[in-house]
């Protein structure tokens, strides 16, 4: 059975589609079968992989609204260098399904649609061999985000070393404990992740060590770096570990797959 | 009778409270009446400006709501030195909105509900002497910012020099379109203001080269350059022109408020 991942924060641009992207690659080209479901309708990290869908492909729009089985969306990362890298791409049209479930859907059928459909996946032999799935999510917590939590196993939680980052940071816990106590009862955090961060500023600091003294053990000993390698890799399709592999960013995001395996494989 | 204009871009953390807070802070500061109306629940405008509102505070969720009207919800920003800023915060309830104006409204009442409420400020006689008023929206493409769209006489885009940002900016285009054909006859664009540029990188003079070839004259000839007085700001509950006026960031912005009335004012 695999674990489901949710990289989760309702602030914009805290780097939650780079982490989803990153990480997934780097735990793919360390030898897990990695399957990387893109959930919002900007479909950032399915065009960082290369992924431009047209109105004929399927994505997770067609599997949510029951158009097209699973398996039927999901595609390989098309590169020789990682082989076990699979994602569930979207497109723009997944925005349509915010008002969709709301007038579909009763309210307890609401926040399980995502969750559903991925037990269709474990029924297939095949496809059943990923060892982890990592949902990229929107940013907001409206019906693409709950169906994401409702889905996980645990929540990893991209926070940028700002003052924004830090004040929405009490809104996603309040929702993640809602969700927790509402709808699925055996969601873990699988940790806090500081983004971007810049050890020259004196703003980045503080708010990194706000964080850590308020998360504790939570919050990964690993953080990214602002790096442009990493702003440059999804402009050639590709991570950044294949893009600029001796960077700043892709080693960050290797020294963090490691971290991730620690914690889940020891 | 006020310019109403939207502050829009459904690619998270791109500069667009930065840049609703800072240009209508600079506004005021010379001289112009101006009111920024929070149209985001995760309310960063608000606290940018030092409100921290509790559940007993009017916001725009109990204008909207019609539990207040709109002259309950409408404080001054307390500060001496700037007198003519005025703010309508936001609280993170705001968020039930979404959910609310599907399940109440009809297809083709939806978008107008802000419209409505600021036709009602027209006839308050004592309310009605903004020269401009602004409204900050939350990155997404839901029922918040098309009801931002639809009040609006212009939309003014926040973009960061950015690949992901630039693969948004075709679809928020689709998106004014949209509006402007079914709901908003007469909305134009305010312009196009790159964010968060840093010179010393090829990727962000490159996408700025890009965006200025594609947009031409709409785009400001003023850009705001990362500079971390900006990010400091909001901790302190102030615009950057207060916090630190001879910052890049204040100058940058300071030079944008002249370069928005040259072309609404001359
Ligand atoms: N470590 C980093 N160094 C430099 N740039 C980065 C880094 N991480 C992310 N970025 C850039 O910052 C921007 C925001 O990151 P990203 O899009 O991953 O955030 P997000 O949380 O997914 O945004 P959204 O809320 O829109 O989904 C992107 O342009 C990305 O390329
Ligand atoms: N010119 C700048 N220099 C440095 N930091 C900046 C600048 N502009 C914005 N920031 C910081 O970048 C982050 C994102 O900016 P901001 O929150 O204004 O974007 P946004 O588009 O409103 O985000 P959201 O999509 O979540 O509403 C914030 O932490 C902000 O303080
Ligand atoms: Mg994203
Ligand atoms: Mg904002």
């Amino acid at each position: 059975m695999p674990k489901i991942i949710s990289v989760a924060n309702q602030k914009g641009g805290v780097g939650k589609t780079t982490t989803s992207v990153n990480l997934a690659a780097s735990l793919a080209l360390a030898g897990k079968e990695i399957l990387l479901i893109d959930m919002d309708p900007q479909a950032n990290a399915s065009s960082n992989l290369g992924f431009k869908l047209t109105v004929q492909d399927n994505s997770i729009y067609e599997v949510l609204t029951s158009q097209c089985h699973i398996d039927e969306a999901i595609f390989n990362f098309a590169s020789t260098d990682i082989q076990n890298l699979r994602i569930l791409p979207s497109k723009e049209k997944l925005a349509a399904i915010e008002v969709e479930l709301v007038e579909d859907l009763s309210l307890e059928e609401r926040p399980f649609l995502l969750k559903e459909k991925l037990d269709d996946l474990k029924e297939l032999e095949n496809l059943n061999n990923f060892d982890y799935i990592f949902i990229d999510c929107p940013p907001s917590l409206g019906q693409l985000t709950i169906n994401a939590l409702c889905a996980a196993d645990t929540v990893l939680i991209p926070v940028q070393a700002e003052y924004f980052a830090l004040e929405g940071l009490s809104r996603l816990i309040e929702t993640v404990e809602k969700v927790k106590d509402q709808w699925n009862q055996h969601l873990e955090y699988e940790g806090i992740l500081l983004c971007m961060t810049d050890d020259r500023t004196n703003l980045s600091k503080e708010v990194s060590e706000e964080i850590k003294s308020y998360f504790g053990s939570k919050v990964y000993s690993v953080s990214i770096p602002r790096n442009v390698r990493v702003a440059e890799s999804p402009s050639y399709g590709k991570p950044v570990i294949l893009y600029s592999a001796v960077s700043r960013g892709a080693y960050a995001y290797i020294n963090l797959a490691d971290d991730f395996l620690e914690r889940n494989e020891e």
